[in-house]
């Protein structure tokens, strides 16, 4: 994707849920 | 009026390194305050939110999801130590929303909740078609399973007569007919080969539990009892630790009421001293 000029690149948000240690239920 | 910013968190990624340990500080606390089942150990994290605190420190907004192990909560040997329950053995799952304090680096625990669930049947299925569901705590078989059984392991025993803490886990087996169980006991101040009236006996004031497992098969009529039991190191007698925080566990099987108050489990040792298996 191209930002246009003026515009404010999304910040990236941390991510959440984390990962999954064992098996989802 | 002086402007007051509104207070804002601050967001970290679920699996950052602060927010797992965390998010392991909230599982040995609900681990360490759990009074029934099995020891929980954290699957993932789902949620979190790091508040200000005034005058110092930080508030840790968690949610996260645990799975039973198959270490009961009397057993000693470390979370880590223990195995997570398969999904064929029908997965026990926890959710959990905590609150911690940090301050000067260390977490402290301020709230806890959680709600433990089953697996869906329709989940152990897809991975074994055929493997037994969990059955209700309260189900005529599997009290007469769990009192034959642990009768079987007194009538082995040279030593303490045992009594029953609680039933912690049960199946229904359709072939052979059998019922497979899963309980907690502990010793008591009677000598097992000469209780004539249980109900006299009491528990030692330096707990000693124990955790068995055993299947009754039913077999042309006859029943058979294959007990096992695991006795732990006895638990020094120490004042209960006040409540810091508030813990609720609730689980969607069938509540059994003990025959016997059991005491939330000492201040856990740092190894495993497990005696044992007896029988």
């Amino acid at each position: 994707p191209v930002a246009k000029p003026g515009m404010v690149a999304a910040a990236v948000l941390p991510s959440c849920p984390g990962r999954i240690r064992y098996f989802k239920v | 009026a002086a402007h007051v910013p509104e207070m804002t968190y601050r967001q970290l990624s679920c699996d950052d390194l602060e927010t797992q340990q965390a998010a392991q500080v909230a599982v040995d606390y609900i681990n360490s305050h759990l009074l029934h089942g099995y020891k929980h150990t954290l699957n993932q994290i789902d949620q979190v939110k790091v508040w200000p605190r005034r005058p110092f420190g930080e508030v840790f907004e968690l949610e996260i999801d645990t799975l039973e192990t198959t270490c009961h909560v009397l057993d000693p040997t470390p979370v880590a130590n223990c195995t997570v329950r398969q999904l064929a053995e029908h997965a026990v799952e926890g959710d959990c929303d905590v609150r911690l304090l940090r301050q000067d680096g260390q977490f402290s625990v301020t709230f806890a909740k959680c709600d433990s669930s089953p697996d869906s049947a329709e989940d152990v299925r897809k991975v074994c078609p055929d493997c037994p569901l969990l059955a209700p705590l309260n189900d005529s078989r599997v009290v007469h399973a769990v009192e034959a059984a642990l009768a079987a392991f007194n009538a082995q025993n040279n030593g303490s007569y045992f009594q029953l803490v609680e039933i912690s886990r049960a199946q229904l087996v359709p072939l052979p007919v059998s019922t497979r169980v899963e309980f907690a006991v502990a010793a008591t101040d009677c000598v097992a080969i000469q209780v004539t009236d249980a109900a006299k006996c009491n528990m030692l004031p330096e707990k000693q539990y124990g955790f068995c497992k055993a299947t009754v098969t039913e077999n042309l009529g006859q029943e058979e009892v294959a007990v096992t039991c695991t006795v732990f190191q006895r638990q020094p007698v120490v004042p209960q630790p006040q409540p810091d925080g508030l813990v609720s566990i609730a689980s969607t099987s069938a509540p059994v009421d003990p025959p016997a108050s059991a005491s939330p489990p000492a201040s856990p040792p740092a190894a495993p001293m497990v005696v044992g298996p007896m029988v």
